[in-house]
């Protein structure tokens, strides 16, 4: 919030578009301006009331470099737009950058996404550090509801919940990288960096920084779905591969390849399997190891064919993964091989385990990828 | 992810110097010789805690990098005058 948590004192706010961008139809600028402030009302008793003439509380409008505020845009991309906390004058007015383009879809800058962040701070939201907000100062196109439960925390300090609001389902918040809990849904190299990949986020892991960078995969990667199972890179073919569901994706550092995405039974998996767990390449051998359930499949990279005899299970093979409690355990959640080592991951483990000596050798936290 | 840094020293600079004014308070005209003065590295620790990057007080790539995507003109921490 900002500092002395101002906020409207009514709980109906006024507000008004006094121009219009180009880039879009006008109706659907009225849309955006209106979906965008629903997300505060659906969570809050706020109602918002619309004006056509007059001095609104919220005052919207697209203007360029020096709009009259002496608060300057930049031109196209960099500064997006502003907003002013809750106050008389130029309080609450909400201010966009024309020479941005604005779009009602994934390609940069989603009007809708922007204003309901710009209204956050009109109505008295700061700017938070947790990448999955809305409030987060950097510009990520993500869909659906874009409100996290930090958004919902912050703007219901101020006004209260909204007594008659339906059930909305905010976004989780970011995972907490030292949880010791913490599991991982994959992991992957990627040009000598690691990245490692839960629920709609991934870490950035550089050699040579001591802090994972955290970001959102949607943001990075608007074609890749929200959360992916697998990931795996052949650093021969420099490509990385995505698994989600029956589906796969190929990066080409941080690219899309086109033609993709294909099915996973493209690689030879029978139909039955709708999901891929763990994927690992073994540069020693050049053979990609897929996780699927209890068992695993080994891939020929060169030939483009499953090897025979295979599926074979995790459990015969990669002898000496135990749970805390004991139990043996016969699935992996993802995968990484290092210097003839092949590491399991799976809930807040990893298991390393030696080809040479062919067992586990030792178990860590999952999170000591993430410098914990 | 965003458009290849700024190679050469001075862009850096003003990169950092302009965004550390418009969101972090940063005062005008401290650059000195395009060395980091106090204030500035200050300034940049600061921004670098709020993106959980690695704090160094340094303009190092990581930190150009977040400073070169798109997003809201309103300051991270100072209060809005």
């Amino acid at each position: 919030l900002f500092p002395r948590k101002l906020k409207w004192q009514n709980t109906i706010v006024t507000f008004r578009i006094t121009n219009y961008t180009p880039d879009l139809e006008k109706e659907d600028v009225d849309k955006a301006i209106h979906n965008a402030l629903k997300v505060w009302s659906d969570v809050t008793p706020l109602k918002f009331k619309r004006l056509h003439e007059g001095v609104a509380d919220i005052m919207i409008s697209f203007g360029k470099l020096e709009h009259g505020d002496h608060n300057p845009f930049d031109g196209p991309n960099g500064l997006l737009a502003h907003a002013y906390p809750p106050g008389m004058g130029l309080g609450g007015d909400t201010h966009f950058d024309e020479d941005e383009t604005w779009t009602k879809d994934s390609d940069a800058y989603n009007l809708f996404l922007v204003a309901a962040h710009e209204f956050g701070h009109a109505l008295g939201m700061a700017h938070s550090n947790d990448p999955g907000s809305l409030m987060y100062p950097v510009y990520a196109y993500t869909p659906g509801f874009p409100l996290s439960e930090d958004d919902i925390k912050g703007i219901q300090e101020l006004y209260g919940t909204n007594p008659d609001g339906g059930k909305i389902k905010p976004k989780p918040e970011a995972p907490e990288k030292c949880d010791p809990e913490l599991s991982i849904d994959a992991v992957t190299e990627l040009r000598g960096e690691m990245l490692v990949f839960k629920d709609r986020y991934f870490w950035r892991v550089h050699p040579q920084f001591t802090e994972p960078q955290l970001g959102l995969i949607q943001s990075t990667w608007p074609q890749l779905p929200k959360k992916i199972n697998a990931a795996y890179e052949n650093p021969e073919k420099d490509i990385v591969i995505i698994f989600s569901g029956i589906r796969m994706w190929a990066l080409n550092g941080y690219t899309l390849v086109p033609g993709y995405p294909k099915y996973i039974h493209r690689l030879g998996l029978p139909k039955s399997i709708r999901k891929i767990d763990a994927a690992v390449y073994i540069s020693d051998t050049g053979k990609t190891l897929l996780f699927t359930d209890e068992e695993y499949w080994s891939y020929n990279e060169e030939t483009g064919t499953m090897d025979q005899g295979y599926p074979r299970s995790i459990k015969d093979d990669f002898p000496g993964m135990r749970e805390n409690d004991g139990d043996e355990v016969d699935e992996v959640d993802a995968a990484t091989y290092r210097n003839g080592y092949l590491y399991l991951y799976h809930e807040n483990l990893q298991y390393e385990y030696s080809y040479n000596r062919r067992k586990v050798v030792r178990i860590l936290r999952a999170n000591d990828l993430l410098h914990c | 992810f965003t458009k290849p840094l700024p190679a050469d020293g001075t862009e850096r600079w003003l990169l950092g110097e302009r965004y550390l004014r418009q969101y972090y308070g940063l005062q005008p005209g401290l650059m000195g010789n395009l060395k980091p003065s106090d204030l500035m590295s200050e300034k940049i620790r600061t921004m670098q805690s709020f993106f959980k990057l690695k704090v160094t007080g340094k303009l190092d790539d990581n930190t150009l990098d977040v400073m070169k995507k798109a997003r809201c003109g309103v300051p991270d921490v100072a209060e809005y005058n």
